[in-house]
């Protein structure tokens, strides 16, 4: 319940209409939204239960390292209604011919295969929010200094998902394991945009914000 | 840590 209440409301990403569209355009677009989700993103996280309560260098290194899978799986959870279209922004949907020409059609296939898991599971927001705060608490980050307060927070999580499952889906007993399998799908895409959005970084030619700019400096 | 003072400021403000 209180990580229904803390999930973010929509955001808008209000691509310049009087810039012509180009890769350029659209990696702009997304890099900026990027941005703004991730300050929404560090204020929804002080809202998992427990998390505040990790120090203050154990919660910046969780954020460090899974930073791009939340990013990723709140885009994937707004995809799961349209077919093969990505819901970057209420105002931002890219299909396949925007997604070539912001050179980014390999990634957004990527994230289309965890769009179609989730479908096909009938993925449902209360699980969504669990998932996602486990992909935090999650994120295997090797600068962790406090590993039991890390591993408490995502044994209470865990146990979340459980009882959600027990009491809601009793028909199918293995089904939070099974959202758990489909995380190394979520970290092996969320190291590719990483990895996507590094070499864009290198190219120099798309502005990107500051915060961006540092969590994706945190992976590089 | 230095390097990351935006995640520092945020995760520091209150809201």
């Amino acid at each position: 319940s209180l990580l229904l209440v803390a999930e973010p409301e929509g955001i808008f990403a209000m691509p310049d209409p009087t810039v012509p569209e180009s890769d350029i355009k659209a990696l702009t677009t997304l890099c900026d939204l990027a941005d703004r989700e991730l300050v929404v993103n560090i204020s929804w996280a002080k809202h998992i239960p427990g998390f505040p309560s990790l120090s203050l260098a154990d919660q910046m290194s969780l954020l460090q390292s899974g930073w791009m899978e939340i990013l990723i799986l709140r885009v994937v959870f707004r995809s799961l209604a349209l077919e093969d279209k990505l819901v970057y922004a209420e105002d931002y949907i890219m299909d396949e011919e925007q997604s070539k020409l912001a050179g980014l059609l390999d990634l957004n296939n990527a994230i289309l295969q965890l769009v179609k898991k989730y479908k096909t599971m009938g993925l449902e927001k209360e699980e969504f929010v669990v998932l996602k705060a486990i992909a935090l608490a999650n994120s295997d980050s090797m600068q962790i200094e406090d590993s039991e307060a890390v591993q408490r927070l995502q044994d209470v999580l865990h146990g979340a998902l459980q009882d959600y499952e027990a009491t809601r889906h009793p028909e199918d007993p293995r089904r939070a394991g099974k959202l758990i399998m489909t995380l190394p799908l979520l970290r092996q895409t969320a190291a590719r945009a990483v990895q996507h959005f590094c070499s864009i970084k290198q190219d120099g030619r798309v502005p990107m914000h500051k915060l961006f700019l540092e969590l994706l400096e945190a992976k590089a | 840590k230095e390097k990351h003072k935006i995640l520092h400021q945020l995760l520091q403000n209150s809201t």
